[in-house]
C-alpha cells in the first residue's frame, strides 16, 4: 500500500495492480 | 513529410497572458482582481505503508485497537514474530442473487523498523475468504489473465483504518 | 485527380476501420499508468481539488458501500452544481457540503439529463467502444472488468474520444492519405452556432453549454470573429475560485481564470484536410478546432466526436 500525506482533511491510498500485462496504478482518494 | 498548406493554428486572443492583458486594456475594473487558477501540480509524494517515530510496542496497541474498532478479527500472534498481524475483515456488499462472494478480506500488517526511531507500517493484501467457509471456485482462467485483481476494496478498508489510526491518536 | 483523391480517402476509412476492429480498448492503455478514483463519500469541493491538483477534469467514482463503479464525475457535474445553485442562492451550505453520492439529486432538482453509465470490458474491440463513444453525452467510456475472485467490478481505465483519437493518428499510417479538403465532407457543425461576446455574463454561457450539451461556446466580436472560446473545463476554474461570488462576472472576466499553461484554441480553415487534424491531435492536445474564414469569422466547429464519427461511419 502508498499513501500520501493527508490534505484538506482527504486521504489518498495507491497500490500498483499488473492488468494482464500492463501496470495500473490504483489511487483513491477518500475523506478522512 | 511537412503537411503542405495547412491553416491550422493556435488563436493568439486565446493564450492566457494575451487575454488578460487585452481585458486589462479594456479597463474593466474588476479585471484586475481577478488571479488566474495557479494548477500547482504539487507531485503527490508516495510513501509505502504509514510511518510512526511512537515506541513499537505502542504502535502494535495502537493497531490492535484500531482493528478492534472496526471489527476486524487477527490471527493470534506467534512469539517470534509479534510484529505481524494477519487480519481477516468482513466487508459484505449487497451481492445480487446470493451468489457466493467471498467477504472475508486478509490483510497483512507488519512493523518495519526503518532505522532508530523511525518505523514504517506497511499493509499488504492477502487474498479473500468466505464467512460461510464454502471453497472458493478454483481460478478457472489461466494465470496471465489471472490479474483482473480490483485493488478498490483493499484501499478502501486500509483508508478506513488509517482514519482510525489518525482520529486515536 | 478528384476521383483518385476520392478512393484514396475511401479506402484510408476501410484500414483504419480494420484497424480498430482489429484491435482492443486494452491495446490503447499505456504499459503503465494510473487511474485516479474518487471515493462518493468525498465532498464535491474535496473532489475538484483533486481534479485540479492532478491537472485531470474527471474521474470514475467508487461506491464503498456497494463496492462498485458509480458513474463518472465530469465538468457537466460541476455546471450542474453552479445551476443549481444559481436557482437556489440561499442553499449554500448544501452546496457547500455536498457529497459526489448527491450530485444525481441535484441533476434531478435542476430537471438536467442524467449522465450515461455505458462502460464496455477492455477486452471487447475497440471500434466497439468508439461506436459506444458516440453516443455517449460524456464523451468518455469507462473500462470495467471484474475481480476474477470475488466478481467485483474493476474500474482498468477511462477512454476519451482525444485518446482514441491520438492513437489511431499514432498508429494508423493511412491517416496521412485523408486529403479531402473537411468542407467536402459535410462534418462541420455550422448554421446556429451558440456563442456569445466578451461581455456576456458567465452564467448565460453556462446555461448555454448545458441546453445545447455542448462542451464549447465560441466568444466572437461585433464583426463576428472568434476571439476566444468558453470550455465546460473552466468551470472547475470558476468554482476553485469561489463561484459564489463570481456568478455575476462576464465570460471575458471568468477567463481570466485561466491557468497560464492552456495551449489556446486550435483553429483551422475549411480547405484542412483530416490528415493535418489529426496530425495536430498527434502532437497537441487539442480538444476541438474552430473552423474559421481567412479574416478570422467564425465559420463552424468541428469537434473530436465529429471527426471520430466521420473515421467510423462517414463516406
Amino acid at each position: 500500500l502508498a499513501t500520501s500525506s493527508i490534505k484538506h482533511n482527504t486521504l489518498c491510498v495507491a497500490s500498483i495492480v499488473r492488468y494482464k500485462r500492463k501496470y495500473v496504478t490504483q489511487i483513491l482518494y477518500a475523506p478522512l | 513529410a511537412k503537411e503542405e498548406n495547412s491553416t491550422v493554428a493556435i488563436l493568439p486572443t486565446s493564450l492566457p497572458q494575451i487575454h488578460r492583458a487585452n481585458l486589462l486594456a479594456s479597463g474593466l475594473p474588476t479585471a484586475a482582481s481577478i488571479s488566474p487558477l495557479v494548477n500547482k501540480k504539487s507531485k503527490t509524494k508516495w510513501h509505502f505503508g504509514i510511518r510512526s517515530r511512537s515506541y513499537p510496542l505502542d504502535v502494535m496497541g495502537e493497531i490492535y485497537i484500531a482493528l478492534k474498532n472496526l471489527g476486524a478479527e487477527w490471527a493470534k500472534p506467534s512469539e517470534e514474530d509479534l510484529w505481524t498481524i494477519r487480519v481477516r475483515w468482513k466487508y459484505d456488499v449487497s451481492q445480487k442473487n446470493n451468489e457466493v462472494v467471498p467477504d472475508l478480506m486478509k490483510i497483512v500488517i507488519q512493523l518495519f523498523q526503518i532505522e532508530t526511531n523511525n518505523y514504517l507500517v506497511d499493509f499488504k493484501f492477502d487474498g479473500w475468504e468466505n464467512s460461510r467457509g464454502i471453497p472458493l471456485p478454483l481460478s478457472k482462467i489461466t494465470d496471465d489473465e489471472m490479474c483482473t485483481f480490483s485493488a478498490y476494496p483493499f484501499l478502501h478498508l486500509t483508508t478506513r483504518l488509517i482514519m482510525e489510526l489518525a482520529v486515536n491518536s | 485527380s478528384i476521383e483518385a483523391l476520392d478512393m484514396e480517402q475511401k479506402l484510408s476509412l476501410t484500414a483504419i476501420r480494420q484497424f480498430l476492429k482489429s484491435k482492443t480498448s486494452y491495446d490503447v492503455l499505456p504499459v503503465s499508468f494510473r487511474l485516479i478514483v474518487l471515493d462518493t463519500s468525498l465532498l464535491v469541493k474535496k473532489a475538484l481539488n483533486v481534479l485540479l491538483q492532478n491537472n485531470i477534469v474527471s474521474a470514475p467514482l467508487w461506491d464503498a458501500k456497494t463496492s462498485r463503479f458509480a458513474g463518472l464525475l465530469t465538468s457537466d457535474d460541476f455546471i450542474n452544481v453552479i445551476q443549481y445553485y444559481f436557482s437556489n442562492p440561499d442553499k449554500f451550505d448544501l452546496v457547500d457540503k455536498l457529497q459526489l453520492g448527491g450530485l444525481r439529486d441535484i441533476e434531478r432538482a435542476i430537471g438536467a439529463v442524467p449522465l450515461d453509465t455505458e462502460s464496455i470490458h477492455p477486452s471487447r474491440p475497440l471500434y466497439e467502444a468508439c461506436v459506444m463513444m458516440l453516443n455517449s453525452r460524456s464523451r468518455r467510456i469507462p473500462l470495467i472488468d471484474q475481480d476474477e475472485e470475488t466478481s467485483r467490478e474493476i474500474v482498468v481505465s477511462v477512454l476519451t474520444q482525444y485518446r482514441i483519437l491520438k492513437f489511431i493518428a499514432l498508429n494508423c499510417r493511412e491517416t496521412h492519405f485523408l486529403k479531402k479538403p473537411i468542407s467536402e465532407l459535410n462534418i462541420i457543425a455550422k448554421g446556429n452556432l451558440r456563442s456569445c461576446q466578451m461581455s456576456t455574463p458567465v452564467i448565460d454561457v453556462i446555461q448555454l453549454l448545458s441546453q445545447g450539451n455542448v462542451s464549447s461556446i465560441p466568444i466572437v466580436d461585433d464583426d463576428g470573429r472568434l476571439i476566444n472560446v468558453y470550455e465546460a473545463v473552466d468551470v472547475l476554474g470558476l468554482i476553485k475560485g469561489g463561484i459564489y461570488n463570481d456568478l455575476s462576472l462576464s465570460v471575458g472576466e471568468a477567463l481570466m481564470r485561466r491557468s497560464d499553461d492552456f495551449e489556446g484554441v486550435y483553429t483551422c480553415t475549411e480547405h484542412d484536410k483530416l490528415s493535418t487534424l489529426l496530425d495536430t491531435t498527434r502532437k497537441s492536445s487539442v480538444h476541438r478546432f474552430f473552423v474559421v474564414d481567412q479574416s478570422g469569422k467564425l465559420e463552424g466547429v468541428l469537434s473530436l466526436g465529429d471527426i471520430l464519427r466521420y473515421i467510423l461511419l462517414g463516406e
